[in-house]
């Protein structure tokens, strides 16, 4: 576990950035589409390190208190720590007095490592409650990227209070960015409808590129 | 992997909401595929902020209920495109459409055995109209399938029709066809009426440029 998380760090000291892909050919014309705000909804994203240098790699997105979460994930017999976690979360179905936050990482997908997975995500889900002053059962957490391999958390726990810091209601194109892996666009989309008494707003980002056939339940 | 996180104003319990969700992904992100492999990691989160003006969501058969299912439903499935125009190495975007199967499940083991064969989708690399191997991804498949009641289109070209390459098939005309960026495949099993879309992409020399070295 020691020589995995140090071949980890040895790449970031080293400075190692990420090659970038072309962008596709088939990528939506005028790239990442106006989104949207949405009230209640404040995004970040900031360069931890987690795997390469040089490029923003986790988001934390915080939600204000009467927010409803819902989710769908991967039913791989194999699914990561924070899939887990999300899904005991769910489960347990939270009620919405409290506010909910949102961290991801891209480098790592914190997947087959053991009950380091579990450790993991609590120091994340953990440092994200603590900061936001919200229950760590509403906040749910992704990794992406390279299986096998502890993710080293404590670079992500060392930059909770700058994303924080650095939360707003137009920053979430930065958040659709810092969760791209071998991705070569970052992915939005959008609808408006009209309720009763208001418009009601819808807006996304993605991330995925290979590895995918999702199986999600 | 592919996460995807949606955002939205409206007021709606969380039960409900996740009733939305869950019946809309079968035909949005679980109908699509790059390279057949289920990541480990794949979620889909959607929060619901309740700062919206407009009144809460309650019943789920009325009017604004269902227009936000069919908004959300719309988001999920451009976000689940993007995902494969993004496809690793990917150039061209394919629906596979697969109709008259004899029932949902046939349908979709069938269309999901041609949105990912490898030799189905380097063909589409190499812009090549090859029928013949949609007609062994069909067969593999398990689906239920006659040879004579099957038909199989290209946009709107009839390749193989009752058992035999169709009378009207034009190499020259399949062939222009599969230089466009976005194609559309249809199967028509001819034994019920069951229809389903996918979405996948080609694959390239550049899938194994990406991966092979992805660790690394």
């Amino acid at each position: 576990v020691a020589d995995a998380v140090g071949e980890a760090a040895d790449k970031v000291a080293a400075g190692v950035k990420k090659k970038l892909n072309p962008v596709s050919p088939l990528a939506p014309k005028g790239g990442f589409p106006a989104l949207p705000r949405i009230a209640g909804a404040e995004f970040a994203a900031i360069e931890a390190g987690v795997r390469y240098a040089g490029r923003k790699d986790v988001m934390l997105v915080r939600l204000v208190p009467g927010t409803a979460i819902a989710g769908a994930f991967t039913t791989s017999a194999t699914r990561a720590a924070c899939v887990l976690d999300c899904e005991a979360k769910l489960k347990q179905r939270p009620g919405v007095r409290d506010g909910a936050a949102i961290v991801v990482n891209s480098g790592n997908a914190n997947a087959f490592t053991g009950k380091l997975g579990q450790e993991s995500v609590d120091a994340v889900t953990g440092s994200a409650a603590k900061a936001l002053g919200i229950p760590s059962g509403r906040v749910f957490s992704s990794s992406t990227g390279v299986i096998g391999e502890p993710l080293p958390h404590e670079r992500i726990v060392a930059k909770i209070d700058d994303l924080k810091a650095a939360l707003s209601e137009d920053a979430i194109e930065l958040a659709a960015r810092a969760i791209m892996t071998t991705d070569t666009f970052p992915k939005g989309a959008a609808a408006v409808i009209d309720g009763e008494g208001g418009k009601i707003k819808i807006a996304g980002i993605a991330k995925g590129s290979g590895m995918i056939a999702p199986d999600m339940a | 992997t592919m996460l995807v996180y949606i955002f939205t104003d409206a007021t709606i319990a969380p039960a409900a909401l996740q009733k939305v969700v869950s019946r809309q992904v079968g035909d949005t992100f679980n109908a699509i595929t790059v390279d057949s492999d289920t990541s480990t990691s794949d979620a889909l989160i959607v929060a619901a902020t309740g700062k919206s003006k407009a009144a809460p969501i309650g019943d789920l058969r009325g009017k604004v209920a269902k227009a936000f299912e069919a908004a959300l439903r719309g988001v999920m499935m451009d976000l689940a495109h993007q995902v494969v125009r993004d496809g690793e190495g990917a150039t061209k975007l394919v629906e596979v459409r697969v109709e008259g199967a004899a029932d949902a499940a046939d349908a979709r083991r069938a269309a999901m055995a041609i949105a990912n064969s490898p030799l189905v989708k380097t063909a589409i690399a190499g812009e090549d109209p090859n029928w013949g191997r949609i007609v062994m991804a069909v067969g593999k498949s398990g689906a239920r399938a006659d040879r004579d009641t099957m038909s199989i289109r290209f946009g709107d070209l009839t390749l193989a029709e009752k058992g035999w390459r169709s009378p009207s098939y034009s190499e020259e005309a399949a062939a222009a066809y599969m230089k466009n960026d976005e194609l559309k495949i249809t199967v028509d099993l001819g034994l019920g009426k069951a229809a389903t879309s996918v979405w996948t992409c080609d694959l390239t020399h550049r899938y194994i440029d990406i991966n092979a070295d992805y660790r690394s």
